[in-house]
């Protein structure tokens, strides 16, 4: 038995033809979390700690899809989503519908230890951040100008995106095409 | 979205997940992450994190299910998020990253690919894309 820490930085339909200028900065920061978070685990961090540490740190990175950088809803508002768990008691906390927590994972830690309750979501989880004191800033700091233009390709096709999606263009017509009958991107 | 699962030398684990969700969905909607059990769990046989299509993953209880795997049928921590993966969740909208109490660790994913790094006590270190 030892340590072991994995992490990740979402999922999709990542082309294997990504530019270095996309790909390196990715990479650099999954390296960098991991850096950060093997240190903690060698300095006895508890993995609650942990987890939270270096999920902190890749919401900090705006070419992921969480904290800075989260991608945009159709009415092109940030909604942010976050969980925490311990393995040992089972204790958790969630959030959701965040528009002004930079951090929304430290804000599931403490639905977690300061309420007795597990999920908080919208207005009331705002009101419990502004209880709490964590930090917020204007909506307008998690807006990347990629994920705006990311919104607008997928209005355009009429459909929903995960993490990495590749826009499908039309060839012929430089136009977006809508490949599945229920308007949804089914290959990732 | 991103994730973290971790360890420790005792075999105390815990699991973190973080997202912005799905882009152009509907003002309200509620994704995997945030659920126990679909996109983050863990108890004292696993830690599990998700990323993908979080309407599948929910209907998948992907996070649950792996350590249910565990738990109920003996499997290994590979055996059972690949079952997950493979079997439960519809090819290309999920990934998962997850560690086991007692050290293994596994980033496996149906999507072209995951943006994901491990690293184990006895050296072994891992980044990936695809």
């Amino acid at each position: 038995m030892g340590w072991a820490i994995a992490l990740h930085g979402g999922a999709g339909d990542i082309p294997r033809h990504l530019p270095p200028e996309r790909r390196q900065p990715r990479e650099a920061a999954l390296q960098n979390c991991l850096s950060m978070g093997v240190a903690a685990i060698k300095a006895n961090k508890s993995p609650l700690d942990v987890v939270e540490l270096v999920v902190r740190e890749l919401e900090n990175v705006p070419c992921f899809n969480a904290g800075r950088g989260s991608v945009l809803t159709n009415s092109g508002t940030v909604e942010m989503e976050a969980c925490i768990m311990d393995g040992n008691t089972k204790r958790c906390g969630a959030v959701s519908g965040l528009t002004t927590v930079v951090n929304p994972v430290s804000l599931a830690r403490l639905v977690m230890e300061k309420t007795p309750h597990i999920y908080l979501s919208f207005q009331g989880a705002e009101a419990f951040a502004r209880e709490q004191g964590v930090q917020t800033v204007d909506t307008s700091n998690f807006i990347t100008s990629e994920n705006v233009e990311r919104l607008k390709q997928a209005k355009e096709a009429n459909r929903i995106q995960i993490d990495y999606t590749q826009p499908v263009i039309m060839a012929s017509k430089g136009e977006y095409e809508e490949t599945n009958p229920n308007l949804d991107s089914q290959i990732g | 979205t991103v994730g973290c699962v971790v360890v420790d030398g005792n075999g105390s684990l815990a699991t973190a997940t973080s997202t912005g969700g799905l882009v152009n969905k509907m003002v309200g909607r509620i994704g995997d992450t945030p659920i126990i059990g679909a996109g983050t769990y863990a108890n004292r046989f696993c830690a599990v994190s998700a990323t993908g299509k979080g309407e599948e993953i929910m209907r998948a209880t992907v996070a649950r299910d792996v350590a249910a795997l565990m738990e109920f049928k003996g499997m290994s921590l590979e055996v059972a998020a690949d079952y997950v993966i493979q079997h439960c969740t519809p090819k290309g909208t999920a990934g998962l990253v997850a560690v086991s109490a007692t050290g293994e660790v596994t980033m496996l994913f149906n999507t072209t690919g995951m943006f994901r790094a491990c690293a184990t006590e006895d050296g072994y270190s891992e980044t990936g894309i695809w």
